[in-house]
């Protein structure tokens, strides 16, 4: 009788064998010396699964030291990037977005079920069988916690020279310019020669810039919209506080453009699907110091009205815009001492904080909410230019 | 159907950041 041995086809398991001699190269490969540019086209976050894959068969091979050594060298080697690239957006981001890729990994697969709800019963066969890496997941989650301050000083370092020219000094609103207040000259240091001038657009295009670098690498949602309330919380603080220092910028014309301004950002925010990330919430000071420039401030009703609308400056701020505030022209008159009197009387019940200026390197407590992949390990492929041919498909 | 429980998983102690860097800095320090 004539047997016939039917070979199946070796399936692979979504898991990567290496030898331990073979981590160091891993490492560098994939981690230290690896240029985002390498992965264009690629699934994002890439590098997380092949750490996971790896990290899985060091698991299934019950190899508790290879499980240590390779997270180890891993989050050294992330380090290690971030220090050197700590002036570098897209290497920060790009990062960020692999260590919460690989920290939601070791939740999705650790086998707790609170973590299993949207699993595939494929995906549930690519939980760990042998280990516990709850400790390993807060030391991710700390690094990530690291790696998104890097992002936020990056990201607020290149936009905090645009803020003051592109909020309060340049003019888009045509017209606008012929309604200065007379007698103030424009700061030599932001406009004369243009060098330091910026316009809206330029903190729109860069604002477009991080925002297609982050999504583009597959960074969370939920990330990308605390980014943006981070940094439109520093445009309102560091605009706000310079309004409250300088005569020149506190006029109607001034509050008319910025009114313009944050609706410009707020537009954008919408055009992105940001409007619920809570970032334009953080403008809120800066919007109602827009509607006192531009308020009267003359009768008792008048001063009603600020106190109604100016909920989010401080009475102290307040009363500093209405001294600073510059008439138009020889036919509006000074905000009167008795006016300023009449509002602090009003909000004399306040509890307002006592210092004058805003924190503007005020950091939000940053969240990472889980966020499983619907991608199956198994469905991962490996670019040849990675270089890491020493992995065998398992 | 398996309705096997499934084995405990063994958990692995890990060192915080601050000292996995430590260990990290003592390392390089060591190596040539």
């Amino acid at each position: 009788r004539q047997v016939t041995v039917q070979r199946k086809e070796k399936d692979f398991q979504g898991m990567l064998e290496y030898s331990k001699e073979d981590e160091p190269l891993l490492v560098r490969n994939l981690v230290t010396d690896l240029k985002p540019q390498a992965l264009s086209g690629t699934v994002p976050c890439l590098p997380a699964y092949i750490l996971y894959m790896c990290i899985r068969h060091a698991d299934y091979v019950n190899d508790d030291l290879k499980v240590h050594s390779l997270l180890t060298s891993t989050i050294n080697g992330i380090k290690k990037v971030l220090k050197k690239h700590n002036d570098d957006f897209e290497m920060t981001s790009f990062w960020l977005s692999n260590t919460c890729r690989l920290l939601h990994c070791l939740k999705q697969y650790s086998g707790d079920e609170g973590f299993m709800t949207q699993n595939t019963p494929k995906q549930n066969e690519h939980c760990l069988k042998n280990f516990d890496l709850t400790e390993y997941r807060q030391v991710l989650s700390d690094l990530s916690i690291q790696i998104y301050q890097q992002l936020i000083k990056i990201a607020e370092g290149m936009l905090q020279p645009m803020i003051v020219s592109a909020m309060l000094e340049n003019e888009s609103i045509q017209g606008l310019s012929g309604v200065k207040p007379t007698g103030y000259r424009k700061r030599s240091s932001s406009m004369v020669d243009g060098d330091n001038s910026y316009s809206l657009d330029a903190i729109v295009r860069q604002m477009n810039s991080f925002h297609s670098v982050m999504c583009d690498q597959g960074l969370d949602p939920e990330i990308i919209q605390q980014v943006f309330k981070q940094l439109f919380y520093m445009i309102n603080a560091v605009a706000l506080n310079n309004l409250l220092l300088r005569k020149d910028v506190c006029s109607w014309s001034t509050g008319m453009q910025l009114r313009y301004n944050i609706s410009q950002l707020e537009e954008w925010l919408r055009g992105k699907n940001l409007h619920q990330s809570g970032a334009a919430e953080t403008m809120e000071p800066l919007i109602h110091a827009a509607q006192l420039l531009q308020l009267k401030k003359k009768t008792p009703e008048d001063a009603e009205a600020i106190c109604t609308l100016c909920t989010s400056l401080s009475t102290q701020q307040i009363v500093k815009i209405l001294n600073l505030y510059t008439p138009l022209n020889e036919f509006e008159e000074r905000v009167t001492v008795a006016f300023i009197r009449t509002i602090q009387a009003q909000l004399q019940d306040r509890n307002d904080p006592q210092q004058l200026l805003l924190d503007f390197k005020h950091m939000f407590p940053v969240l990472f909410p889980f966020n499983p992949s619907s991608l199956t390990m198994d469905s991962i492929h490996i670019p040849a230019a990675l270089n890491l041919e020493f992995l065998n498909e398992v | 159907t398996s309705h096997r429980p499934p084995r405990p998983r063994v958990l692995l102690k890990a060192p915080t950041l601050a000292e996995m860097e430590e260990m990290n800095i003592s390392e390089e320090e060591e190596s040539p």
